[in-house]
């Protein structure tokens, strides 16, 4: 695991997010959406002891959350199909792009559209989450926060590697459970 | 109807350039240090764009050229380290595979700079 230089963080014990109303998709819900990001959130907030809280002003959320495409004005134009899929910044930045050329879908709904290019939304946000809360990227394959995604994969299970990172960061959650965190041969769990 | 036709064109034409020259590293396998290959420019940029090339000068690295020199090997075995992959400098298949995988669009300069902690098993 990694950090971004200087290892900013966040320092309160909750985070409030909200999604752009202008930039997003038209082929998935609103409730999709929000749906994939509060699961992505609680894998996060099961470990740490921060919470996050969906909210309706975009402007004033810690964390923003939007579909762009191409240039979109923060210096790191995306680019079409495939590619770089998203990106979020450093705390305490709180924004969170994702690539709104890409075909996402949700609910391991690779079937319905039959793309070889489909990608999984809650995997890319878990990633970019942890890249919201101070994370960088990790040399572990297995691990969330390992920089590639091959189409029609999923990986939202936190692994040894992802928590030991968040955790010298931000301290365990006092609930922290190891059962409820995955059975993957790197989870911590078996650790 | 015309003008339909053309704005579908026009868009069409778009998404086609943008797919073109991003993911097609796969001719470049195998290719030798100090070979002179089309596209080498381009994993040049690709590299550059994630922290491992850098821009300031050299022989033509602003331009990126098409010659796969000693500083490009030097950024494909750090790539290769980074990414948990065998350590070779060279442009093997399970490296163009993965330099062709969709990523996330967070550079890894920050891997490269304070290096990373291991998770003792």
């Amino acid at each position: 695991y990694t950090y971004f230089g200087g290892k900013p963080k966040w320092n309160q014990d909750k985070l409030t997010y909200a999604f752009s109303e202008t930039h997003k998709l038209d082929y998935l819900t609103s409730d999709d959406v929000r749906t994939v990001f509060r699961r992505a959130f609680d894998q996060w907030a099961s470990v740490i002891p921060v919470s996050f809280e969906e909210v309706d002003d975009y402007t004033t959320a810690d964390l923003k959350i939007g579909f762009f495409a191409g240039d979109h004005g923060d210096g790191q134009p995306f680019d079409g199909v495939l590619g770089t899929l998203a990106h979020a910044f450093a705390p305490e930045n709180g924004r969170l792009h994702l690539d709104a050329a890409e075909t996402w879908v949700v609910d391991d709904d690779f079937g319905s559209k039959g793309s070889t290019v489909a990608v999984d939304l809650e995997s890319v946000a878990t990633h970019e989450i942890g890249h919201l809360l101070g994370l960088g990227h990790s040399s572990q394959e297995s691990a969330v926060m390992y920089p590639s995604l091959r189409p029609r994969t999923k990986k939202v299970d936190l692994t040894v590697d992802d928590v030991a990172g968040v955790l010298k960061l931000y301290g365990a959650n006092p609930k922290l459970r190891l059962d409820s965190l995955t059975e993957s041969e790197n989870s911590i769990k078996n650790g | 109807r015309h003008l339909a036709e053309e704005a579908t064109a026009k868009a069409t034409q778009t998404i086609h350039v943008s797919n073109a020259t991003w993911h097609d590293f796969s001719r470049l396998v195998d290719v030798q240090v100090g070979s002179h290959v089309s596209g080498v420019s381009e994993l040049k940029r690709y590299l550059h764009r994630f922290g491992y090339v850098k821009d300031d000068g050299g022989d033509g690295m602003k331009n990126f050229s098409d010659v796969f020199d000693g500083r490009l090997e030097t950024a494909i075995s750090l790539y290769q380290q980074n990414l948990g992959l065998p350590i070779t400098g060279r442009l093997d298949m399970s490296t163009v595979t993965l330099m062709s995988s969709p990523r996330c669009g967070v550079s890894d300069t920050h891997m490269i700079n304070a290096g990373f902690h291991t998770t003792a098993h």
